[in-house]
């Protein structure tokens, strides 16, 4: 059976048949693995993050790391078009890789690429609620809740001030935006599961 | 695997870039 793999960070959705997975999945890290150490190089770059334990930090990059890329990522997804850009810069149809049996992921990343680019938010905002995402006090394995919980606090205030300073007007702005946060969970659980699937060797 | 990060290697490459591990970066 021919693997699959329809994200975008991928060089292409399908490989040539005669590709073994060990090969599949070489040629996906080298993409895969750039993206992780930039989602690393920007978790540094929040103030406190570093102060944080080793273990807290890696804990939350774990399970962040899919959620930034996927804010990262958004405008990757056409939702006019219905298409997804790939990193090679070729773009396909959504039909056409649900036609190579991917489904309910991808509508899902469209639905959520859809809410918020709507929100049209500028690189400060989008960076900051990034940071927002990343930094989650109530992620599994956290060792020392109150240091992550502050820090956290601490960026919602941030973001908070800078969303209502850039739209003084729209005052449910801020709110939209964090109630991605719970669509941002489903689609790595969904995703989670997609990689359960595909186990790598 | 139990753990989709496990999976990917996520760990690994996570605790080799916050150590800033330069030798794992590519030029």
């Amino acid at each position: 059976k021919d693997i699959v793999l329809a994200c975008p960070m991928n060089m292409c959705p399908q490989d040539k048949p005669n590709k073994t997975p060990q090969e599949i999945w070489e040629d996906f890290s080298l993409s895969f693995t750039p993206a992780v150490r930039e989602v690393v190089e920007f978790a540094k770059h929040i103030p406190g993050f570093s102060a944080l334990s080793e273990n807290d930090q890696v804990t939350l990059l774990k399970a962040g790391t899919f959620e930034v890329l996927t804010v990262r990522f958004a405008s990757l997804f056409n939702v006019k078009e219905q298409t997804v850009t790939f990193i090679s810069g070729a773009t396909y149809s959504l039909e056409a890789l649900k036609g190579m049996g991917m489904g309910g992921l991808l509508d899902t990343m469209f639905e959520f690429s859809e809410k918020l680019n709507s929100l049209e938010l500028t690189a400060e905002e989008l960076g900051l609620f990034t940071a927002v995402v990343l930094v989650s006090a109530d992620r599994s394995g956290i060792e020392n809740i109150n240091s992550v919980e502050l820090l956290q606090e601490s960026l919602i205030r941030a973001l908070r001030a800078l969303v209502s300073k850039s739209n003084p007007c729209d005052v449910s702005r801020f709110t939209k935006l964090l109630l991605k946060m719970p669509d941002l969970r489903t689609l790595n659980n969904m995703h989670s599961e997609k990689l359960l699937s595909f186990r790598i060797d | 695997f139990s753990d989709p990060a496990s999976n990917l290697g996520l760990e690994d490459i996570i605790r080799k870039a916050l150590m800033g591990n330069l030798e794992e970066r590519p030029e």
